[in-house]
């Protein structure tokens, strides 16, 4: 299918199990084909996605409109695998905070990816600081629930699955290593100590797994480097 | 295109070997 027929599609108002299959199809053809096909998809298919992901968002929860959610995330994750859709997606004003928003701890899948893409973004080398970006997104989107910052990383921490530990582990890595002043750093690092990441990691620590185990490593390790600093 | 694509991948790989990490610090 030629990428303007994902755009009727994505026009065409599916729901439910026809839209998640086109959203599969849509994931498979932005993975496998060339840089120009996903090109042609551009702006006019990612804001078509980011439309319906706020969308499925702000409605009330169900399995398949969950699922749909995440298969938008791994469309978006094919659509920025490229120097062409990373910068479309960075000019969006809605990208960062919608991927923020997918940052819910009730969809351990979905957070995963979710906060792997904000890590990536979040360490981009870019003129505008993408970290700071990404923290105030995170921040915006806590202030509407009415909750500490961090609070939604601490509840994935929590969570059993070891691939959303490791993957909020590397979003904080992630914001505090691109925090160019030792006080800012210290600051993020002190706020999530605060709010139970001390306890958690102590849990952590005792579950063997190698992804988990680099990540503790580097939270360690440039704690130690700011101590010095300091 | 060789060079264009895989962007998300490299950046999430050198993440979760920690190398995008230890560049840093150097």
């Amino acid at each position: 299918k030629s990428a303007m027929m994902y755009i009727q599609e994505l026009k065409s108002d599916y729901r439910d199990t026809p839209l998640l299959n086109c959203l599969e199809s849509l994931r498979v053809s932005l993975n496998n084909n060339p840089v120009s096909w996903v090109q042609n998809f551009g702006d006019e298919g990612l804001a078509l996605l980011l439309n319906l992901l706020r969308k499925l968002q702000d409605e009330e929860q169900s399995q398949i409109g969950t699922k749909c959610q995440h298969e938008i995330i791994r469309c978006l994750k094919a659509f920025m695998n490229n120097k062409h859709g990373l910068k479309s997606m960075l000019e969006s004003a809605e990208g960062i905070p919608l991927l923020v928003r997918s940052i819910n701890p009730k969809v351990p899948h979905m957070m995963v990816d979710a906060v792997k893409l904000l890590s990536a973004i979040s360490i981009l080398e870019h003129p505008e600081n993408l970290h700071e970006r990404v923290l105030e997104a995170i921040t915006e989107e806590v202030e509407k629930q009415d909750i500490e910052r961090f609070q939604p990383l601490l509840t994935g921490m929590n969570n059993s699955s070891i691939a959303l530990k490791g993957g909020c582990m590397q979003l904080i890595n992630a914001l505090i290593s691109r925090g160019e002043e030792l006080d800012f750093r210290i600051h993020i690092r002190s706020e999530l100590l605060r709010l139970g990441l001390r306890d958690r990691l102590k849990e952590v620590r005792n579950i063997e797994n190698e992804e988990l185990r680099v990540q503790l490593m580097v939270f360690d390790e440039q704690a130690e480097d700011d101590f010095e600093d300091l | 295109e060789g060079d264009e694509t895989g962007v998300m991948d490299c950046l999430m790989e050198a993440l979760q070997s920690g190398a995008a990490f230890r560049d840093r610090r150097k």
